[in-house]
Formats: structure tokens, C-alpha cells, sequence
């Protein structure tokens, strides 16, 4: 989840 | 935001027309295999979040878009493999991937394999698209529907820019994702003269003809 927070694009 | 949400839907768009291009002339001529399986390592490096992915907006498109380019190099490879010419795709891809390669290796902004595979995904991106470009020019013209494609994949990195400015001044952090914003401004420079070209003949109905 961390991860998403981090590159919250596509 | 608005910008972010056309972009996606536009990058979106740009497959579904690439699809029906293809299954509509039951041919993929004028497609560069190259880009398209250039594209499909974007997404499996991009994307190796995808289990941890919390969003449902970024989860659907995720599996949206690597399901669909699965799909299309299957029909390239497979289906319609001899509307499919080699000889057009010459553009040499091991200059990309170490382009790609070496920024990521060098800049990422952690030294860490989900880290350094999404910077290499962002800098392929950036570029995957000069196979299909050299193609363009080694022919010279292209189907209405495959400038359509270029034009919708286009719109979709020029449409991020606005989105990165909403956000700087929206949200409280104003932090600027370096690699994303420079590598997103080459992928749009990369498609200007091909917009220019777009709008100045595929929009008012010629055909899409190099001068």
C-alpha cells in the first residue's frame, strides 16, 4: 500500500 | 482531477481504437510489433504493484491495460500474424531499453527493484512509441484508425502535464515527481510534429500523409 501512496498514477 | 481522469481514459481509448482497427480490417498493418511489446514491458514493470494496488480506479485500469496489450500482441503474433510485416519494423529497440535502462539505474529514488523497475517503466514509455513513429515515416502514410491510436496514446502524456500542475497547487506536499514530469514532457515532445500533422490533415479528413 505504501507503494501505491508513493506513484498514485498510471 | 479532471485532467488525470481524460488522460486515462484517453490512454484507454487509444487501445479500444487499436482493437477495433484491428479486428475491423482484420489486419494489424501499420502497427509496429516493436512498440507494442515495448509497451507490454511498461506495464509489467510499472505495474509489479499490482497485488498491493489499493485504489480500485488504479486496479481496474492496471489490469485494463495489461490484459489488453496481452491481447494485442496475441493478435499480432498469432491471429493476424501475416498482416503483420517485419520488414517495416526495423527500428533498433536495444537503444530504448538501454536508454531506459541506464536513467533508471542511475536516478531512481530508491535503490530498491519495485523502484528501479518503475523508473525504467516511465522511461520506456517515454519512448516506446519511435518504433511505431519510424514505421510511420518508412511508409510514409497510415489509416485513419491507426493515426487515431497514435493520436489518442499521445493525448493522454500531453493530458498528465496539466494534471502534475493541478496537483502542485491543489495539494498541500507540492511535490514534483521529477522522473515522471521530465519523462512525460519527452513523451510529448516526441509526438508534437505528429500532432501537428493529426490536426492538420487527419482532423479535416485527408488522409494521414507525410510531407
Amino acid at each position: 500500500a505504501a507503494k501505491e501512496a508513493d506513484h498514485d498514477e498510471l | 482531477n479532471i485532467f488525470r481522469v481524460l488522460g486515462d481514459f484517453s490512454h484507454l481509448a487509444s487501445i479500444f481504437i487499436l482493437l477495433h482497427k484491428i479486428q475491423q480490417l482484420k489486419s494489424c498493418s501499420g502497427i509496429s510489433f516493436k512498440s507494442q511489446v515495448l509497451y507490454m514491458l511498461v506495464y509489467i514493470t510499472r505495474y509489479l504493484d499490482l497485488p498491493w494496488t489499493s485504489s480500485p480506479y488504479n486496479f481496474i485500469f492496471k489490469v485494463l491495460f495489461i490484459s489488453s496489450e496481452l491481447y494485442i500482441i496475441y493478435l499480432m503474433a498469432r491471429a493476424y500474424k501475416p498482416t503483420n510485416d517485419p520488414n517495416l519494423d526495423t527500428f533498433h529497440v536495444e537503444f530504448l531499453l538501454g536508454f531506459a535502462g541506464l536513467l533508471a539505474l542511475l536516478f531512481p529514488y530508491k535503490y530498491t527493484i519495485l523502484e528501479v523497475f518503475w523508473a525504467f517503466s516511465i522511461w520506456l514509455e517515454s519512448v516506446a512509441i519511435l518504433p511505431q513513429l519510424f514505421m510511420l515515416q518508412r511508409t510514409g502514410e497510415a489509416e485513419a484508425m491507426t493515426a487515431h491510436y497514435i493520436a489518442a496514446l499521445g493525448m493522454y502524456r500531453a493530458l498528465y502535464i496539466p494534471n502534475w500542475i493541478y496537483r502542485y497547487f491543489s495539494e498541500p506536499t507540492h511535490k514534483v515527481d521529477t522522473i515522471a514530469v521530465t519523462a512525460g514532457i519527452l513523451q510529448t515532445i516526441l509526438y508534437s510534429d505528429f500532432f501537428w500533422i493529426y490536426y492538420t490533415k487527419v482532423m479535416r479528413g485527408e488522409k494521414f500523409k507525410l510531407p
